[in-house]
């Protein structure tokens, strides 16, 4: 099965 | 002080619907040089960029640089009232607490202005590194919303696999499956067509994707002509539609991945 991944996983906060 | 003004209310009309879906509420940064814009999606699984630079404009003024927070529900409604060829103006003064957008007629016999009120908004921002993509697709941007919308009768999902011969897109469901394969065309001219799709290539990528967000990022397709999807394994698909000679939207959108 596939798994959404989150903008967080990929970019870091400033 | 800000104030900016377009010369067809259409323009803005657009950018507005091509994010309103995605983002409720967003932070306008108001600079120098132009107007930038970074939200997120409440799941944060997509990610909006808007730039529009100052020489885009037809005339553009902000003595320093001020975010305005602005509920895009509010901002797209107020926007309705405008004729497609009104000359646009948004205004605001320092710490001012709405804004102020005003229309003209393009015999300058009516004008009308109101004002939306402007709202403290905490929002996450993140850093996005410059990359080098794998492969960039660029295609008609009306050519992807029709594939989107295909795509939606069949499936949730979406696969975009990249490789030299073109670009296939395709998707499963319980009712069946389907996927639409676009040639690679060496050169985009006029023989070809606007319609034609290109691949820039440095190794064949494939990534799944939600195809409801897909859906939102196709609402930009009446801003471009065109629109570039760059891949790269294991980051967010880039989605950029140019606004024309101002700027760009871009969309990064997080991948599904197999477990």
């Amino acid at each position: 099965a596939r798994t959404q991944t989150s903008i967080f996983s990929f970019f870091s906060t400033p | 002080m800000i104030e900016a003004v377009l010369p067809q209310a259409s323009l803005l009309k657009k950018i507005i619907e091509a994010i309103k879906e995605l983002v409720s509420e967003a932070n306008f940064d108001f600079s120098e040089t132009g107007i930038r814009l970074q939200a997120m999606d409440k799941s944060h699984i997509a990610l909006s960029f808007l730039h529009l630079r100052n020489d885009g404009f037809s005339e553009y003024r902000c003595d320093r640089s001020q975010t305005l927070g602005i509920n895009l529900e509010s901002f797209s409604k107020v926007l309705k009232c405008a004729a497609n060829d009104d000359q646009v103006q948004i205004k605001a003064t320092d710490k001012a607490e709405s804004l102020s957008i005003s229309f003209e007629s393009t015999a300058k016999d009516r004008v009308s202005e109101f004002n939306v009120k402007l709202m403290d908004i905490d929002i996450d921002s993140v850093d996005v590194p410059d990359m080098d993509y794998q492969a960039t697709v660029n295609m008609s941007s009306q050519e992807f919303a029709r594939i989107v919308r295909d795509m939606m009768t069949i499936g949730e999902a979406i696969t975009i696999d990249a490789t030299k011969q073109g670009v296939k897109f395709s998707t499963s469901g319980d009712a069946g499956e389907g996927n639409i394969l676009l040639r690679h065309r060496k050169t985009i001219d006029e023989e070809d067509g606007p319609s034609s799709t290109s691949v820039e290539i440095n190794e064949p990528v494939s990534h799944s994707l939600a195809l409801k967000f897909l859906a939102n990022f196709a609402k930009a397709a009446p801003l471009a002509d065109r629109v570039s999807i760059n891949l790269i394994e294991d980051a967010p698909v880039m989605f950029e539609f140019k606004i024309s000679d101002m700027g760009h939207i871009r969309f990064y959108l997080a991948p599904q991945i197999e477990e």
